[in-house]
């Protein structure tokens, strides 16, 4: 799974998300990328998320819009992305990964999988990183 | 408000031989969508870009690379969302396209649907003049190699982690 979520000068948010799926999936079978508020979600007012890891534990907590609703009650983007990713964890034992925006362009990437490959670019400057910690 | 993009590529097993090339695929990736930022594009511009540049690159389980399904086809899902308007497009189980990230976008400005699936996406993607590509196009040797690994019944486990 890859994904996107940005900021603009205008201050309008985004997010994308595209997968391939699940290794050796069922045919047929649909994880969260095309789920809105599973596999992204993005409104002006809150910010942006778009989500990566176990689909279905992700649909059963619609992770994307889980992660907003925390910013919504005033956290932000990284403890928001921690509390959802914490949240599918220890109820349904998922893991998975996040990056996420606020309408401020503050960012998060955050997740409770081994790995996920992440970067952000930001007032020229690039970070990016694999393992936590990173 | 700064202008920001932020990508990830996937939170999936990542051996150490290819960490690498991860790197280096969302860091391409993410400076694709801030040039498009930079020179005045939409955020949903930035997105749309960020996410071709990881689809066709075969580093990454989406578009050329996507994993396998049980019968060695590669079957794709993506979504776009606007945050000024809330408009949304997706596409599920969509075949013989490079880039389902665009017909998702194409899917939330084109019609008044949220999401096409399977035949009726691959109709839709034909009406907007979206070119098919052969299915061997999308698959490489590394995903046909885990999806044959991951056959056998003494399969790794940390490879069979279900993290799309």
């Amino acid at each position: 799974t890859v994904g996107a979520v940005a900021v603009d000068k205008e201050g309008n948010i985004a997010c994308a998300t595209s997968t391939g799926g699940m290794l050796n999936k069922m045919e047929g079978r649909v994880g969260d990328t095309p789920i809105i508020g599973s596999g992204g979600y993005a409104d002006n007012l809150l910010g942006a998320v778009s989500t990566t890891g176990h689909g279905e534990t992700i649909m059963k907590i619609t992770l994307a819009r889980l992660i907003l609703f925390h910013m919504e009650q005033g956290q932000s983007a990284e403890a928001a992305s921690d509390l959802g990713l914490a949240y599918m964890k220890s109820r349904l034992e998922g893991l998975g990964g996040v990056v996420t925006v606020d309408p401020q362009g503050h960012w998060a990437a955050r997740f409770s999988s081994n790995y996920m490959a992440w970067a952000a670019a930001q007032e020229d400057t690039l970070h990016y990183g694999l393992y936590t910690g990173e | 408000m700064l202008p920001v993009v932020v990508v990830h590529g996937g939170a999936g097993y990542i051996p150490k031989e290819r960490s690498e090339l991860s790197i280096s695929g969302v860091c391409s990736a993410v400076q694709a969508g801030y040039t498009i930022l930079q020179g005045e594009g939409s955020s949903m511009d930035a997105v749309v870009e960020a996410v071709i540049q990881m689809e066709n690159n075969p580093a990454f389980n989406a578009g050329c690379g996507s994993v396998l399904n049980i019968k060695g086809e590669v079957e794709m899902d993506a979504l776009v969302m606007d945050g000024k308007t809330l408009g949304s497009g997706a596409v599920s189980a969509v075949r013989n396209i490079a880039n389902p990230i665009q017909l998702a976008r194409l899917v939330m400005d084109k019609t008044s649907h949220a999401c096409l699936t399977a035949e009726g996406a691959s109709q839709f993607a034909r009406s907007m003049g979206i070119p098919e590509v052969p299915l061997e196009s999308l698959i490489t040797e590394y995903s046909r190699m885990r999806w044959k690994k991951n056959l056998a019944p003494d399969a790794n486990p940390v490879e069979c982690q279900m993290l799309g």
